[in-house]
């Protein structure tokens, strides 16, 4: 919140739109604002009326460069738009730099998105800190209801809740790397960096780096769906092959391949497969193996077909991983490979897997991964 | 006007940004006053993002800085 918790004395807002961007249609632009305000009219008693004419709380409007209130934008990218804490005069102001493009997708910048977190400011609210909240400061595109459990307590401390509507679902927040009990949905290396997906994030780690970066998956593959469940990546074909549920998706370096996504059951698996658990490449053999539910198989990549013999049991042929309890692990969440060693992950542990030697060598927590 | 100093381009961008974002003073200070502002306003920026705080102008910070955002301060009163 803003110091001094500045809100609207009222829950009757009103917001005039004085001019409009030539990126969208008229209709497309009225649309966005409206959505926008009534992702914080669902969650308060706040209601928005809109003016045509005279001064209205909430001015939104368009401008490059200087454009009145001695607060310049910047040109193309970097500063996208501003917004005004509650109060006089240019207080709930919402500006929108017009040298951005402003569009109703994925394509940067979406302007639902981006009003909605301005109209954050026009009703009091500051910067959160959570990579998963709609009011931290950094752009990223996502789809659906776009308030976190920050957002929501936030604006209902100035507010208080929607007496007449019903509980809203709001975004998960922000994975935290350190905790003990960290699992993760899948990793991969990716041009020598490594990428650990967990629910609608993904962890960047680059090696002359200690502090691995967190981001939204749709923010930099708005193709790919919220989730992925395993991803590997072939050295020797320069591609990552991303899993969820039945389709993949191939990425080289950054760039998503056209023609995917594909069905997995091209790979060679039987139409029962729904899912992939983990998948990781063997430089060493040039097979490629796949974890599904508590079996496994090994894929040539060179032929393009699934080895004969497969699927076989994880528990048979990767002995001596227990979990805390004892119990033997017959699932995998993510795996890697590096130096002779598979890295299998379950739950909060990793367990570090000699190839050769047909043994489990060490176990860590799966956080040794983001170097806590 | 000569840059002062041997500021270099990525300083002056950190600068911009931390004046506009975390309500760093404009105005020259002295040498030495203004590099521990500057350290003191980039820990502060580090810590917000979650990333290593060195007070360091290091690839990751810099990285963070340069996406596309918000034109509010994150910590600064805003008026």
């Amino acid at each position: 919140l803003f110091p001094k918790k500045l809100k609207w004395q009222k829950t009757l807002v009103t917001f005039r739109i004085t001019n409009y961007t030539p990126d969208l249609k008229k209709e497309d632009v009225d649309q966005a604002i409206h959505d926008a305000l009534k992702v914080w009219s669902v969650v308060t008693p706040l209601k928005f009326k809109k003016l045509h004419e005279g001064i209205a709380d909430i001015m939104i409007g368009f401008g490059r460069r200087e454009h009145g209130d001695h607060n310049p934008f910047d040109g193309p990218e970097g500063l996208l738009a501003h917004a005004y804490a509650p109060g006089e005069g240019l207080g709930g102001d919402t500006h929108f730099d017009e040298d951005e493009t402003w569009t109703k997708d994925s394509h940067t910048y979406n302007l639902f998105l981006v009003a909605a977190h301005e109209f954050g400011h026009a009703l009091g609210m500051g910067h959160s800190k959570d990579p998963g909240s709609l009011m931290y400061p950094v752009y990223s595109y996502a789809q659906g209801f776009p308030l976190s459990e920050d957002d929501i307590k936030g604006i209902q401390e100035l507010y208080g809740p929607n007496p007449d509507h019903k509980k809203v679902k709001p975004k998960p927040e922000a994975p935290n790397k350190c905790d003990p009990e960290l699992s993760i949905d899948a990793v991969t290396e990716l041009r020598g960096e490594k990428l650990v997906f967990k629910d609608r994030f993904f962890w960047r780690l680059h090696p002359q780096f200690t502090e691995p970066e967190l981001t939204l998956i749709q923010s930099t593959w708005p193709q790919l769906p919220k989730k992925v469940n395993a991803a590997y990546e072939n050295l020797e074909k320069d591609i990552v092959i991303i899993f969820s549920g039945i389709r993949m998706w191939a990425l080289n370096g950054y760039t998503l391949v056209p023609g995917y996504p594909k069905y997995i059951h091209r790979l060679g698996f039987p139409k029962s497969v729904r899912k992939i658990d983990a998948a990781v490449h063997i430089d060493d053999t040039g097979k490629t193996l796949f974890f599904t539910d508590e079996d496994y198989w090994s894929y040539n990549e060179q032929s393009g077909k699934m080895d004969p013999g497969y699927p076989k049991s994880i528990k048979d042929d990767f002995p001596g991983m227990q979990e805390r309890d004892g119990d033997e692990v017959d699932e995998v969440d993510a795996a890697s490979y590096k130096n002779g060693y598979l890295y299998l992950f379950h739950e909060n542990l990793q367990y570090e897997y000699s190839y050769n030697k047909r043994k489990v060598a060490r176990i860590m927590r799966t956080n040794d991964l983001l170097n806590c | 006007e000569p840059l002062p100093g041997n500021k270099t381009e990525k300083w002056l961008f950190a600068e911009r940004y931390l004046r506009r974002y975390y309500g760093m003073q404009p105005g020259l200070l002295g040498t030495s006053k203004s590099s521990d502002v500057m350290t003191e306003k980039i820990r502060a920026m580090q810590s917000f993002y979650k990333l290593e705080v060195t007070g360091k102008l290091d690839h990751n910070t810099l990285q963070v800085m340069k996406k596309p955002r918000c034109g509010v301060p994150d910590v600064a009163e805003y008026n």
